[in-house]
């Protein structure tokens, strides 16, 4: 605060255009948006969700009303009439903008944001901040990225990359928080449903606004004759839900009738699960319990066994090889569990930690989130690298880091489960409740314990 | 440091802007502003958060909340709003243009 800028506004080093004078035309705002927000974010969810808004310049509102007033507003948009400016020139290089129709890119696809942090308070330092995410969710035209917007990105674009430069979303609300964990996902309204309504809303204007409506950017894809419904990666499908009594998590398939996921999440042995796939929709199948890691194991691990095959889901191939730096994504129904469908979020793998050469622990910097547990841990080709078993928690704060967290690497797991799988023998798995002291120290996040120097005598 | 634009990123930057709402005669610590999307130039139309315009709703916010609401006329808002709109240098300015994909080369005009 008190920053004054004190020469003409540079952006990026250029200077910014001046300000234009713009006339509201309407406020506008996407009815289907605000049932997916009550439903996800409302009634017994609401108490647990904190939205970052752009508050004025330097005030920081806390009364509740005007906290309700935000989480109106939140799903809410304007258009707006800019008034010509002679001297503008005709802008030849323009890329005519375009609009992804609602539903074509898929969960896992890359995406660009970009808005400008505190809106107009620093515009030379701040506008058009950019910043790459993949779309994590989508329920109706509500999206969700984890791209890191923040509050003053408000109404910023969210652009995809294939098609390139489609807009496919504006932002509504950069951070939020569930219960005093910051999410690290971004909430966007679809910008294709907007805009219908912004055609169909000018149109019962005044005649002179209704004319704008010719100028409102076309939904790509039959012009541009490119196929309207990306699959997306199709390895995420592998991604499975896990209910057993009532706790719930995620889990991952790894042959047509086993599923991995966390003890915690499956903690008894021939205990009941109940698996639903990502597809088909609505599908579910029981399993049990065959093989879960004693709780003194540092494999937070449980295998379960399904009553039947699950149809038309794609079987993840696992790694053998993990390279520190590479993209990944972790798939899981952290946050939402089941209200919608799996979340995809994306990072890199921070590091592999070894002990004698053998990689016992993978880290990433996805987000990942309570409910997230058991769910994997892809390579960008669809490998599947790991067992998401943790984020972080500061013991002494409280405080919760989504972006750093820790997961099982297959190369631990795969000779066990082929056992188990081919055989139905468990000693590969019972191996992982007698691993060495120096794995047990790294998963309690300790540091190893010095040599002991041996005695000379 | 080279600049990595893929199309995307030109698209993106082209079609970002700040919105600003304030009161006529204000200064301006005391208004609201956002980001916002510029769909067409000429003329000008720009779509970005309608969060920056609540305070200056004539009937007060309740009535967004009315479920099928699908859009309010600009007019819903008091007379006393001003709303401007701020950019990048656009490709054409001469400020703006920067040879895409040649990072640290240029053609400067004959």
């Amino acid at each position: 605060a008190g920053l004054e800028p004190v020469q003409p506004a540079r952006h990026h080093g250029r200077p910014l255009k001046p300000q234009h004078p713009a006339e509201l035309l309407l406020l506008l705002s996407c009815p289907a948006f605000r049932a997916h927000f009550g439903r996800l974010f409302g009634r017994e969810a609401a108490e647990q969700w904190r939205f970052a808004s752009a508050a004025r310049y330097s005030e920081v509102s806390e009364d509740e009303e005007e906290e309700e007033d935000q989480l109106r507003a939140l799903s809410w948009f304007a258009l707006l009439r800019v008034q010509p400016d002679p001297e503008e020139e005709e802008d030849k290089h323009e890329t005519a903008l375009a609009v992804a129709p609602l539903g074509t890119v898929p969960k896992g696809a890359p995406l660009l944001a970009c808005g400008s942090p505190f809106g107009a308070f620093c515009p030379d330092i701040f506008l058009n901040t950019v910043s790459r995410g993949v779309l994590s969710n989508a329920t109706g035209p509500l999206l969700l990225t984890d791209a890191r917007c923040l509050p003053g990105t408000e109404g910023g674009g969210v652009f995809a990359v294939r098609p390139p430069g489609a807009l496919v979303a504006l932002v509504a609300a950069p951070l939020c928080w569930k219960s005093g964990e910051w999410v690290g996902l971004t909430v966007l309204c679809a910008a294709a449903p907007l805009l219908r309504i912004a055609h169909n809303a000018l149109g019962l204007l005044r005649t002179s606004a209704a004319s704008l409506a010719s100028l409102l950017p076309p939904e790509v894809g039959t012009r541009w004759g490119l196929p309207l419904r990306d699959p997306g990666p199709t390895w995420a499908a592998a991604a499975v839900l896990v209910e057993c009594g009532t706790i719930w998590g995620s889990g991952v398939v790894v042959a047509p009738r086993l599923v991995v996921t966390c003890r915690h999440v499956a903690p008894r042995e021939a205990s009941r699960v109940l698996v639903r796939p990502t597809t088909p929709k609505n599908a579910k199948i029981w399993g049990h319990v065959v093989f879960a890691t004693q709780e003194t194991s540092p494999y937070d691990i449980s295998v379960v066994s399904l009553e039947e095959d699950l149809e038309g889901v794609p079987m993840p191939v696992p790694t053998e090889h993990f390279h520190e730096g590479e993209a990944v994504s972790v798939v899981g129904f952290g946050v939402f569990g089941q209200a919608c469908g799996p979340s995809v979020t994306s990072g890199i793998l921070s590091a592999v930690v070894q002990v004698d050469d053998t990689p016992v622990m993978l880290q990433t910097t996805c987000a990942v989130h309570g409910g997230s547990s058991g769910g994997p841990l892809f390579s960008c080709s669809g490998d599947l690298l790991g067992i998401v078993a943790s984020n972080t928690r500061d013991n002494n704060t409280g405080a919760i880091y989504p972006h750093l967290n820790f997961s099982i690497p297959i190369t631990v797991l795969q000779p066990a489960l082929q056992q188990y799988s081919q055989a139905g023998d468990l000693r590969g798995l019972q191996e992982l409740d007698h691993t060495t002291e120096p794995v047990r120290v790294v998963w309690r996040l300790q540091r190893p314990q010095a040599e002991t120097p041996q005695s000379k005598l | 440091m080279g600049r990595q634009c893929g199309p995307d990123m030109r698209v993106a930057e082209q079609a970002g802007c700040v919105v600003r709402a304030s009161r006529a005669g204000q200064t301006e610590a005391g208004s609201w502003s956002c980001s916002g999307v510029i769909l067409s130039r000429s003329p000008g139309l720009v779509l970005c958060h309608g969060g920056i315009f609540f305070p200056f709703m004539r009937a007060g916010s309740g009535v967004l909340t009315a479920a099928a609401t699908a859009f309010l006329p600009g007019d819903s808002c008091s007379d006393d709003l001003r709303v401007h709109v701020q950019w990048g240098p656009t490709a054409s300015s001469p400020e703006g243009r920067v040879k895409w994909g040649r990072p640290g080369l240029s053609t400067p005009q004959c």
